[in-house]
């Protein structure tokens, strides 16, 4: 996938977005980590950009991208930018009781954004 | 720290109003996208922290976290080095919890825990055990004898003047340390009842002849509090769907 790094050109990629609990003031109730990337993904999903290696979002989308290249478009939907790629978050917080509870949440962090 | 514009003459130069709305209101999505997925409504009110030692061993007690001096805690990952994204099948959950006593009871060998499953409805408990800490105080023992002591934990159904149940172990202690005394019923129990609290009554037989102090809740103690650790996962534990 590509990174919202200046050099997309507008195309789909992903947006890094770290929030430091420190400065939210959630950190006296988060033990850990000390922070989270709620990163994003955005830009555009142009036609051209179905033979681009990588930037489909699954299987279903390369094969629909295969008949978009030899023009027989299945349908005229334009395809959208979205999380390819997600991994767990590992929390350590306290909650409403005092316990210190430790969460290994799935699908927490997006890692890598593509058309689908 | 938000410094308003009036103090601040730099601070409306970089960033137009509306971007800067834009990130505030950014902020507040990925702050309720966090609530949501922890299954919290609003985020926990602390007012009183608990006690540091009481953590601090805790943590130590458990494989999920490497705990430094400063309390802060590293969670090791698959492949070791210390950050917090781990790859995990399905959503589990550790809880600590530490015992607290209740004013009304006068008997010194009660304790509660105050637990949840954590706005989780079905969150299956997969192991629940209490930890005790036990003393040696000096005393004189005959020649030979060993302190063998029988601990009897109780623990009772949810809701008030239900019926008790036993945990019982034969535990010889060549030293001060922790104990664990399975409860993984008893804390399904109060899952499956949607309840907030477990009530144990803890025993000891023989502990004042062979000259052994369980370390019960005492603000003089933290470091020894009896705490409760469950592991849960979600999902209903009779329709598991492994991925291969």
């Amino acid at each position: 996938g590509l990174e919202c790094d200046g050099s997309s050109g507008g195309l789909c990629c992903r947006q890094q977005f770290y929030i430091d609990f420190r400065l939210i003031g959630w950190n006296d109730w988060i033990i850990a980590p000390s922070g989270y990337y709620g990163n994003y993904c955005e830009g555009n999903c142009p036609a051209y950009m179905a033979g681009v290696p990588g930037s489909a979002s699954s299987f279903h989308t390369a094969v629909v991208n295969q008949y978009r290249m030899r023009g027989m478009s299945p349908g005229s939907v334009n395809s959208c930018c979205i999380p390819t790629k997600l991994s767990t978050m590992s929390m350590l917080y306290f909650d409403d009781e005092y316990n210190i509870v430790k969460r290994d949440v799935p699908n927490m962090i997006v890692e890598e954004c593509g058309c689908a | 720290q938000t410094v308003s514009r009036e103090t601040c003459a730099s601070c409306g130069l970089g960033q137009p109003d509306e971007s800067r709305q834009m990130n505030v209101d950014f902020l507040e999505a990925v702050k309720r996208h966090i609530l949501s997925r922890l299954q919290m409504k609003e985020r926990p009110n602390i007012t009183h922290p608990i006690p540091k030692a009481a953590m601090v061993t805790a943590l130590r007690k458990l494989h999920s976290g490497k705990v430094r001096e400063d309390g802060r805690v590293e969670i090791p990952n698959l492949d070791g080095h210390a950050s917090y994204t781990n790859e995990v099948e399905e959503e589990t959950s550790e809880i600590i919890s530490f015992a607290e006593t209740d004013e009304l009871l006068s008997s010194k060998t009660s304790l509660f825990f105050a637990i949840s499953n954590e706005g989780n409805q079905n969150l299956h408990v997969s192991q629940a055990n209490l930890w005790l800490y036990f003393k040696l105080l000096p005393v004189p023992l005959e020649k030979g004898s060993r302190r063998k002591v029988t601990v009897k934990v109780y623990y009772q159904e949810p809701g008030v003047g239900s019926k008790w149940h036993l945990v019982e172990k034969r535990v010889e202690l060549k030293r001060n340390g922790w104990h664990t005394f399975p409860l993984t019923d008893a804390v399904q129990l109060v899952f499956g009842e949607g309840e907030r609290r477990q009530n144990l009554d803890v025993r000891c037989e023989g502990c004042e002849g062979a000259g052994v102090l369980p370390a019960l809740v005492s603000p003089a103690d933290d470091a020894h509090r009896p705490f409760l650790v469950v592991r849960a996962r979600a999902g209903d534990a009779k329709h598991r769907i492994r991925k291969r």
